[in-house]
């Protein structure tokens, strides 16, 4: 599974 | 960044540039559900604090003071310097059946069990949802101003745009976001109905007008 992004979007 | 994501934010930051523009220059709040963008303060409040402890860019850092700057600012016109305009008995969907569910979906559904990621999802969820009472609103009086309906178009636009923005991340990051996803997809799906009647009828010159 891909990892999680780091809520790096708005 | 990429292309998608860019303009989302653009889209982002157009519609509420767009909303207070209108509410400037009508000097009315008229068509505008209070309780909309109450819900954004929640959202961008819950999310956008994070400004304290994760720093990301200056970019994402400059856009989260102005989200929550202008939607605290919104509020402040809409609850004081134009209330008389603000009509809360048109305004009438019940904000805690959206407010509880997105509590309830968060204590599930999040990336770590701690207060923040809680936070996180609530805000995701919250967002994914916070223009219903709008979209109710337009949905009893049937007809808006042709400016409110670009403030809404340009909201939509940047959650559509959203979409390629994970799928492009997906294939050249390979990462995928399960939460933030869901919720957009979700979200942009609320405004297809708006968008179909914004695209027939307000680009090519007509009123914005529901079907009886």
């Amino acid at each position: 599974v891909p990892p999680v992004q780091a809520h790096d979007e708005l | 960044m990429n292309l998608f994501r860019l303009l989302g934010d653009l889209s982002h930051l157009a519609s509420i540039l767009v909303l207070l523009h209108k509410i400037q220059t009508s000097r009315s709040c008229r068509g505008i559900s209070f309780k909309t963008q109450a819900l954004y303060v929640a959202v961008f409040v819950a999310r956008y604090l994070d400004l304290f402890w994760r720093y990301i860019s200056l970019y994402n850092s400059a856009m989260k003071v102005f989200f929550i700057g202008s939607s605290c600012y919104i509020l402040y016109l809409m609850k004081y310097r134009y209330r008389p305009t603000n009509d809360p008995s048109i305004d009438t969907f019940r904000i805690e059946y959206l407010l509880v569910p997105c509590a309830i979906l968060s204590l599930i559904f999040n990336y770590n069990f701690m207060p923040t990621e809680i936070l996180w999802s609530f805000s995701i969820f919250l967002e994914s949802v916070a223009i219903l009472p709008q979209l109710f609103m337009l949905q009893r009086t049937g007809e808006a101003e042709a400016i409110t309906t670009h403030y809404l178009a340009a909201l939509g636009i940047y959650r559509a745009l959203y979409i390629p923005n994970w799928i492009y991340r997906y294939f050249t990051e390979g990462v995928i976001d399960p939460i933030a996803v869901t919720a957009g997809i979700v979200q942009t799906g609320l405004y297809l109905d708006f968008f179909y009647v914004y695209f027939t009828k307000v680009l090519q010159g007509q009123k914005f007008e529901l079907p009886a």
